[in-house]
């Protein structure tokens, strides 16, 4: 179904981030992506911050793909 | 109001964020 796909890509894009399967994105993980994604420092920073709700310094899963849906289906279209 | 700027700039940002990542899914077969 659409939904378990997404979820498959929630986790594929999850992955990406966290190359050593922690089950959490960190600061440090992010910054290795720079270079990888047209993204500078700065706006992986500023991604980081926003998909990081509780402001921890964790990203898991769940906000991760918090962040994910809200761009699929929460965008503003005018 | 400064805090819904803020917010769109968020926006335009993990929109950039997460489309890098589609193109480098599909990037690659």
């Amino acid at each position: 179904t659409g939904h378990s796909t997404m979820l498959e890509k929630t986790q594929d894009f999850f992955q990406i981030c966290d190359i050593e399967d922690k089950g959490f994105i960190t600061h440090r993980d992010m910054q290795r992506l720079h270079g990888q994604l047209p993204l500078s420092a700065e706006e992986l920073e500023n991604v980081f911050d926003t998909l990081d709700s509780d402001g921890n310094g964790y990203l898991t899963l769940q906000e991760f793909s918090s962040g994910f849906s809200e761009f699929l289906f929460g965008r503003r279209i005018s | 109001d400064p805090n819904m700027k803020g917010a769109a700039a968020n926006e335009g940002v993990l929109a950039n964020f997460f489309n890098s990542l589609l193109s480098k899914k599909t990037g690659s077969p």
